[in-house]
């Protein structure tokens, strides 16, 4: 089933960097993702490009599929419409971009395929 | 006011999560 909006993605929310910085969602940019993760003894940022995007089982929902990484992992995902996803140089965005600005007062692009996003991954795993 | 971890805004994808 799709994962459910969580509160930090409403305009405002108090994010904590790595470093212990402050700032709010709204003001994230693609640096504070990379410092983070590279202070991070356990996570590894990604790029995840996405390859698809295609109705869910709702009908607020989609089904995004990313190519993960240098080995291009395929990686599918079913998440409300409005789920926010920070595209690298560019800021969030999701499928209803108008949804999300309504829902959590978070200025949105439309996210499109080829957009490429940051994700998380284990260093570990590498 | 709640403060939220950087790593909580993003997805973490990893092949195991496919299919």
């Amino acid at each position: 089933s799709p994962v459910a909006l969580p509160p930090f993605f409403m305009r405002g929310s108090i994010i904590q960097l790595a470093d212990g910085e402050l700032k709010r969602v709204e003001d994230l940019k693609t640096e504070d993702f990379i410092q983070s993760a590279e202070i991070s003894s356990e996570l590894k940022i990604d790029s995840s490009t996405v390859e698809r995007i295609d109705s869910g089982q709702s009908p607020n929902a989609v089904v995004i599929q990313f190519s993960v990484g240098e080995l291009k992992a395929q990686v599918c995902v079913e998440v409300l419409v409005e789920y926010p996803f920070f595209v690298f140089g560019q800021g969030w965005s999701s499928c209803c971009p108008d949804r999300t600005t309504q829902l959590f007062e978070l200025s949105c692009a439309k996210l499109c395929v080829g957009d490429v996003c940051v994700s998380l991954t284990l260093r570990s795993l590498r | 006011v709640p403060v939220f971890p950087w790593h909580s805004l993003v997805p973490f994808l990893e092949p195991s999560q496919s299919g």
